[in-house]
């Protein structure tokens, strides 16, 4: 199926941008 | 930075130039975070997401915001660490061009009306403006509030915009693809709206609803998929995620998320 999940590469502190890394 | 480079020398060009320096210096400083200001519709996109199950475990994971730079966009709601998955877009709620082949007889009509030539971008921009036409109670209807009504596309530029880079290829190559896309439209619009006249009511799909649906394709499609193989590669639309980093100005200091 495709479903997409979006898995942390780092962390990422309470209320900091998060972007897609391509 | 290299078109803006190239540019002939004015207050525009100086202007730019400074711009992307002070973002650019702003992504290498530590202090130069930007934790955004709550955003208008943050309840509303809590509430979608708990809706739809977009949230792994139920747990609030992201927070809707308003960046100083880039504008709309989504951040930690609470300290995040490597390796959390922070969304899960069920697939019942991605787009993709697939969508069209679920309507009877529109594949007949798609082809009587352009041939085999239509390209997958402008085939998912259908798909979008059918799926918010089709059903205005579904998902998509409802997601359409946190879409920009001018998605950040030089296809938007009015002509006086353009010419601020005139003497760069950007000019010419907008300029083709506004013209290729205003012909898509045509072969595909009024033939669809008299072929299959429930589908495709004409307000839903003018030129105007057409440029925007492209837009959004453009500036916040994700290509997933394909493994090695290139040609099982597609590009969906998938909500919520489309939020992540979806303008060209956003800092990319943070390159914290990869599509599994």
């Amino acid at each position: 199926t495709l479903a997409l999940t979006f898995r942390l590469l780092s962390a990422v502190p309470a209320g900091r941008q998060l972007c897609l890394y391509y | 930075l290299r078109l803006c480079s190239k540019a002939p020398h004015s207050a525009t060009r100086e202007a730019n130039l400074a711009a992307l320096a002070a973002s650019r210096q702003r992504l290498l400083q530590a202090d130069g975070e930007d934790l955004g200001q709550e955003d208008e519709l943050a309840d509303e996109l809590r509430a979608f997401c708990a809706r739809h199950a977009l949230w792994p475990h139920g747990t609030e994971t992201l927070v809707l915001r308003h960046f100083r730079v880039g504008g709309r966009g989504l951040a930690a709601a609470a300290d995040l660490s490597a390796g959390d998955t922070v969304l899960a877009v069920p697939e019942s709620l991605l787009l993709s061009s697939e969508r069209l082949s679920s309507y009877d007889g529109l594949a007949a009509a798609l082809s009587a009306a352009a041939g085999d030539s239509l390209h997958d971008d402008v085939r998912l921009s259908l798909a979008l403006l059918l799926e918010i036409a089709r059903d205005q109670a579904g998902a998509w209807a409802e997601y359409c509030r946190f879409l920009p009504e001018r998605p950040p596309s030089a296809l938007h530029w009015a002509s006086r915009q353009l010419q601020r880079l005139a003497h760069t290829p950007l000019v010419g190559r907008v300029t083709a693809a506004r013209e290729a896309l205003r012909e898509a439209h045509a072969a595909l619009f009024p033939a669809l709206s008299l072929a299959l006249p429930q589908l495709f009511p004409p307000a839903s799909f003018s030129w105007r609803r057409f440029l925007w649906a492209y837009t959004v394709v453009q500036t916040r499609g994700l290509v997933v998929g394909g493994g090695a193989e290139p040609r099982a590669r597609r590009t969906v639309l998938a909500p919520v995620a489309d939020l992540l980093n979806y303008s060209p100005t956003s800092p990319l200091a943070w390159p914290s998320l990869e599509a599994a």
